[in-house]
């Protein structure tokens, strides 16, 4: 894809759990 | 707290690893990056475990690694703003 995702990246918070984990592939 | 070794990630579910990683970069990136440090974090997290593991041992990689970081993002953040506005 070429297009940019204003939703990157995904933010940590501390104590929070990361958004990014759902977009891990095992 | 303890330092987290590969032991201890390798004994966590694979959810859970990417989370203590983060617990533990965060505060270091915050130091000197105040306002950029969920995202430096978010964007380092995607990197190897077994690097970021690495990189929590030695601050010079982490501070390599974090102005690459700053780098992308300020690149990425400048392509937005290119985009015209309707």
């Amino acid at each position: 894809a070429n297009g940019t995702n204003i939703n990157w990246p995904p933010e940590f918070c501390p104590g929070v759990p990361w958004k990014g984990l759902q977009n891990i592939d095992p | 707290p303890e330092p987290l070794t590969a032991s201890m990630l390798a004994a966590a579910p694979l959810m859970d690893q990417k989370q203590l990683l983060g617990e533990r970069l965060y505060p270091m990136i915050h130091a000197h990056h105040p306002n950029l440090a969920g995202k430096i974090t978010g964007m380092l997290l995607e990197i190897d475990n077994s690097e970021l593991l690495h990189m929590l041992e030695s601050p010079e990689s982490l501070h390599s690694k974090v102005d690459e970081a700053i780098a992308v993002l300020q690149a990425h953040q400048a392509k937005e703003c290119q985009q015209p506005l309707v």
